[in-house]
């Protein structure tokens, strides 16, 4: 659940 | 990744990389704000911390490490190269930058994620991008011609930008969840900060007369 709240945008 | 955000990223590549580019063929910063450069390297400095210890992709990498080259790169000829940073405009530059990075800093400190240093730097980097632009709009309408280099830049960050609102609007449709109000907000504001200069450039454009800012 943490890990997917990374942000993926540049 | 869609084809908005794809596109953004690579208007915003080439927003970049054409800058430095331009600066090393013809030895010259003239009309650019140095101010702005400085903003934009610290954005990528503080929001790619999570470069080596969070891997997403290698395109993401990629785009981090070369978007932190050419940033640091263009502040390094400006400041440094013993021919450009002669032709920088130093007394139109005069925005005081710091002016925007403590309220940036602490917005990031208020307003967050999750209470952490990456996240917190990541916010501030969020909203030092939505302002960094500002030095550099002051400059051009101090200097009140805009010679191509600064233009096209401008142009192209302006694009990148509006890419990625509709970037957010495709992926908020077909992605359940996908809200980031703290990247909306600023994007919008950072957006709405280059209307004005996209409303005179394509009227220049449309006139094929010099590029004019109001005073």
């Amino acid at each position: 659940e943490e890990e997917d709240k990374e942000h993926d945008e540049l | 990744m869609n084809l908005f955000r794809l596109a953004g990223d690579m208007t915003h590549l080439v927003s970049v990389v054409v800058l430095l580019l331009k600066i090393h063929t013809i030895k010259s910063c003239a009309g650019v704000s140095l101010k702005t450069q400085e903003l934009y390297a610290l954005v990528f400095a503080a929001r790619y911390l999570d470069l080596f210890v969070h891997f997403v992709s290698l395109y993401n990498t990629v785009m981090k490490l070369v978007f932190l080259a050419s940033s640091f790169s263009i502040v390094w000829y400006m400041r440094k190269h013993k021919i450009v940073r002669r032709t920088y405009d130093r007394e139109h530059d005069t925005f005081r930058h710091h002016f925007i990075v403590l309220p940036c800093l602490v917005l990031a400190l208020l307003i967050n994620e999750r209470f952490t240093f990456r996240e917190v730097m990541w916010a501030f980097s969020i909203y030092l991008e939505a302002v960094a632009i500002l030095p550099q709009l002051v400059l051009l309408q101090r200097t009140r011609n805009i010679d191509n280099l600064t233009g096209q830049y401008v142009f192209f960050l302006g694009a990148y930008r509006v890419l990625y609102i509709l970037n957010w609007i495709y992926r908020y449709f077909t992605e359940p969840h996908f809200v980031h109000w703290i990247s909306w907000i600023a994007g919008i504001v950072q957006t709405v900060l280059y209307a004005d200069f996209f409303y005179y450039y394509i009227i220049s454009w449309k006139n094929n007369v010099k590029l004019e800012l109001p005073a």
